[in-house]
Order: structure tokens, then C-alpha cells, then sequence
């Protein structure tokens, strides 16, 4: 087994169904479906598999999945994460490894042909929900894929019998993480196939990290996130909420800062509360902000030559805001981030390339969700929350000593 | 990737190498920086990809590996990237 590296600082767990597949026998009545209780069952007996051999509790949120540590959606295709699925066979799952947000969320592909554990069979073409989930679940838990044969993290769907037994290999890895439970005895799991009716108190709901504090006014230079970070014309730009502070090119921040950006940015919308991103583009020197979902095209502070949608660059009609975007040092190329995906984005065409979005964890060690990013003096670095990691381009991941505190090395704090 | 009078099966084609990026058997980050790959790395990849799905470690494009390259799966990675691994605890027989 191996460890992902992160794991939930608790043990008691909330999960939830929040999309079901699109077919279900309640409204369709064909055998071939499930009934929506029977997708519950799957999902709760999967949770069973991994508590029993470890500490771990797991609640149920029948009423509001969306609050739950562990959120569960049945998607098709591209559905706003770095993992798009692929029709039916090929890519069944995937999970996002324990943490806020979406770390621990699990996503179907709506587009297999899910069956109850006992129905599935070995074409493929019946897909053991309870199998799976139990995989994704080891996912949500901090385990990685293991190359041990039979293991229940095997990467690969492989078959279970009926009265499924979490092998010894994935009983090693979770109780690593989460310690053994006294009572687990190494005895034949109860058969799938049994209904087991376990009725999970509703809990009172685990509150999800409350939402970022709508952004104050004036920031304090020295204990503030940046919303957009860039270099223009030689000088680092830093805008938060409806000001900005400007650092020369020998490192001083400018004094009198931070400024009204709708003093100096005057063609920029008037009623604007924040920037999302903003960047110099390579090919011409123009800047470009990102605000919601709409672009803005300045060349210099105050000529505004164009505004649009981010759809109208390829991006997600759904998208409703982009964190970062930068130019590269490494190849030169424009890229964009949202939440946990990129995407590369050809200027000459005005629009991100193909096979985009890609997952953020191509960056590794930088976090999902990030406030901003740019290129400095050759570095690249990327922001969240307080904190800042610069990035080894060669090695494509963070540098060891990062993250540190923006403030002191950016504001001179 | 040098094709020669290999058996033409056995070309590791674009989608394959994509596969084999997708899943951590090679750097995904080739996918940003465009480095190339050599056969050796190619096989390398191949060989641990077969580890993962129980089949011999030929390192070629076989029947058994191109059966493999159908089967459905999890979408996250195999192999952690770098030397990040915690090989310490794998337990290996």
C-alpha cells in the first residue's frame, strides 16, 4: 500500500450522495438500474468495509450531502475538475485525497453500467458500485493505487466474491492511517449480498469550512492574500479587493500605496469589489484582467481595447471565475488556473488548446484553489491564503523551502 | 521512438504514451515542458505498468499488456510522482 500523504485529522467522517446517476429504477423501472435505496446501500456498505478494520466512523447526510466531509456525484465527461470522463469502460472513478473543499468528494462516471455487488459479472459490462466505491473511498481516505495483487487499491477493477473481505494489504494501509479497531477480528466480511439495513442516525451536519470573509476594504499591506500578483512594465502589480500596491523593479514598494484601482485603472468597471487575475501578455505588452467570468484587454492604464466573456476563450461556459494566470518562463506560453484544473491558452488563436483542462496536480506541491500566480526575475510562484511556494520549472514541483509568508518577502513587512 | 522492424503492434503510439503520462508511469510534467522520451524510459514505463495490472513485465506492447490498456480503472494516477514515494511502507513479497 502507499500512502498519499494527507489524511483527515478526525475520525468521524460525514458522506453523502449529492447527484445521482441520471437512470435510476424509481423513475425508469428498468431492472437493468438501481433503485436509489440500493445505491445508498452500495455507499454505505463500502464505508463498512474500511470502519470496521480501523477507527474510522462514518455518518450518513441523507438531507444535505452537500455539507459532508465525503460529497458523491455522478458526472459524465468534463464536470469542472482536471479529470474528465470518458463514456462508458476505460475511467469508471476517481476521489480527491482527505482535506476542505473538494478533498475527499468522489465522482462517478453516470455513463457505466452500475450494478449492486452480488449482479455484477466478469464482462464488464455490469459494474460493481459497492467494488468501486470501496476504491474511491480508500482515496478519500489517503491511500494511494497499490501494485499489490488483489488489493482493493489495485488501480485496475478487478472481481470480488460476493462475501467481499478487504484484503491484507489495504487492512494494513488504513489502520497505518487511522489506527485498528480492538473489535476487528480477521473473520469472512458478512456476504454483500445480505441486506443490511443499517439505519445511521442523522447527525447533527458537520459544518464545511465557512466561505472566505467577503473581501474588507482597505487591506493591511502586512496580513493580507493577494487576489492578482503580476509583473507590467517591470514592476510588481499586488490588487486586493478594490486596491492595489505597486513594488518598483530594484524591489520598493512604491509609497502611498495601496491605491484606488479605479484611480489608476480607470477604464476597468467602476463598481469593481476585487480582480480574480490578471497578467502581461508576451506577444504585445497588453494587459489582461480577469474579473467573474469576463476578461479585460488595457493596453497601458488607461486604454480598455476589449472586454469579454471567459467563455468566449474556451473556457467552461460554467466556469464563473479564474484564480491565476500567467506567462510561463519555461516554453512562453499563456496558462490559466481554476479550483483544480489548468489550462494552456494559445494567444495567437485567442483560445486554451486542446486536451485542456488538465488536473493542477501536474504542478506538484501546489495547492488546489490558489488566489494568484506570476513569473519574477525567471521564478514562477504561486499564492494562497498568506502564503506563497515558488516553483522549480525543471523539476515541475515546489521548491522544499516553500510555502513562506508572502508579506515580509513581497511588502518588506 | 525508433520503429525498426519491430512488430508494429508494438509502436508506443501517442495515445499509449499519453496513457502511460496520464497514470504517473512517465513525468506527466512532459506533457508542459515537451520533453521526449527515450526507449529505454518508453519500456521502463511499460514494465511498471504491468507490475500494476499482474500481467509479465515484457516492457513490449504485448496482447496481455494491449488487454490491460482496456480495462477500466480508477482515473488517478499509479505512481506517485517523484521521489515523493513512501516506499518505506509498501509491503513487498
Amino acid at each position: 500500500f502507499v500512502k498519499q500523504g494527507k489524511k483527515w485529522d478526525k475520525l468521524n467522517l460525514t458522506w453523502g450522495v449529492r447527484r445521482y446517476p441520471t437512470k435510476m429504477r424509481d423513475s425508469t423501472g428498468d431492472p437493468e438500474h438501481m433503485y436509489r435505496w440500493e445505491i445508498q446501500r452500495e455507499f454505505r456498505l463500502a464505508t463498512e468495509v474500511w470502519g470496521r478494520v480501523s477507527r474510522l466512523e462514518f455518518t450518513e447526510l441523507e438531507s444535505k450531502p452537500e455539507e459532508a466531509d465525503i460529497i458523491i456525484d455522478f458526472n459524465t465527461g468534463y464536470h469542472g475538475d482536471g479529470y474528465p470522463f470518458d463514456g462508458q469502460g476505460r475511467t469508471l472513478a476517481h476521489a480527491f485525497y482527505p482535506g476542505h473543499g473538494i478533498g475527499g468528494d468522489m465522482h462517478f462516471d453516470d455513463d457505466e453500467p452500475w450494478v449492486q455487488h452480488q449482479d455484477s459479472d466478469n464482462t464488464w459490462e455490469r459494474v460493481s458500485l459497492f467494488i468501486t466505491a470501496a476504491h474511491e473511498l480508500g482515496h478519500a481516505l489517503g491511500l494511494y493505487h497499490s501494485d499489490v495483487e488483489g488489493s482493493l487499491m489495485s488501480p485496475y477493477l478487478i472481481r470480488f466474491p460476493s462475501s467481499f473481505r478487504l484484503p491484507q494489504d489495504d487492512v494494513r494501509g488504513i489502520q497505518e492511517l487511522y489506527g485498528v479497531d480492538e473489535k476487528y477480528k480477521e473473520d469472512p466480511w458478512p456476504s454483500t449480498s445480505t441486506t443490511t439495513t443499517t439505519t445511521t442516525p442523522r447527525p447533527a451536519a458537520t459544518p464545511r469550512p465557512p466561505p472566505r470573509p467577503p473581501k474588507s476594504d482597505k487591506p493591511d499591506t502586512c496580513n493580507t492574500e493577494y487576489d492578482a500578483i503580476s509583473v507590467i512594465r517591470r514592476e510588481i502589480y499586488i490588487f486586493k479587493g478594490k486596491y492595489f500596491w505597486r513594488v518598483d523593479a530594484q524591489g520598493n514598494l512604491l509609497p502611498n500605496y495601496p491605491a484606488k484601482i479605479n484611480r489608476f485603472w480607470s477604464k476597468l468597471p467602476k463598481n469593481l469589489t476585487h480582480i480574480d487575475a490578471v497578467y502581461e501578455r508576451m506577444t504585445d505588452g497588453k494587459i489582461v484582467f480577469f474579473i467573474g467570468n469576463k476578461y479585460y484587454v488595457c493596453r497601458g492604464n488607461q486604454e480598455l481595447l476589449k472586454v469579454g466573456r471567459l467563455k468566449n476563450l474556451g473556457l467552461p461556459a460554467t466556469l464563473k471565475k479564474i484564480d491565476a494566470a500567467f506567462v510561463w518562463g519555461y516554453n512562453g506560453r499563456t496558462y490559466l488556473f481554476a479550483e483544480t484544473m489548468y489550462w494552456r491558452f494559445d494567444e495567437a488563436i485567442q483560445h486554451v488548446e486542446l486536451d485542456y483542462p488538465r488536473a493542477m496536480d501536474m504542478w506538484r506541491g501546489v495547492p488546489y484553489n490558489i488566489d494568484s500566480a506570476f513569473k519574477h526575475n525567471g521564478t514562477t510562484y504561486f499564492f494562497q491564503g498568506k502564503m506563497f511556494w515558488e516553483f522549480d520549472d525543471f523539476r515541475m514541483r515546489v521548491k522544499p523551502k516553500s510555502p513562506a509568508l508572502s508579506a515580509p518577502f513581497w511588502l518588506g513587512c | 521512438v525508433p520503429s525498426g522492424d519491430r512488430d508494429k503492434r508494438d509502436i508506443i503510439d501517442d495515445r499509449v504514451q499519453w496513457y502511460l503520462m496520464q497514470y504517473g508511469y512517465l513525468p506527466a510534467s512532459d506533457m508542459e515542458t515537451g520533453n521526449l522520451r527515450t526507449e529505454r524510459q518508453l519500456r521502463e514505463a511499460i514494465k511498471t505498468m504491468q507490475r500494476f495490472g499482474h500481467i509479465p513485465m515484457t516492457g513490449e506492447l504485448d496482447a496481455a499488456t494491449r488487454r490491460l490498456l482496456r480495462t477500466p480503472r480508477c482515473s488517478l494516477p499509479d505512481v506517485m510522482p517523484g521521489e515523493g514515494n513512501d516506499f518505506r511502507i509498501r509491503v513487498r513479497r
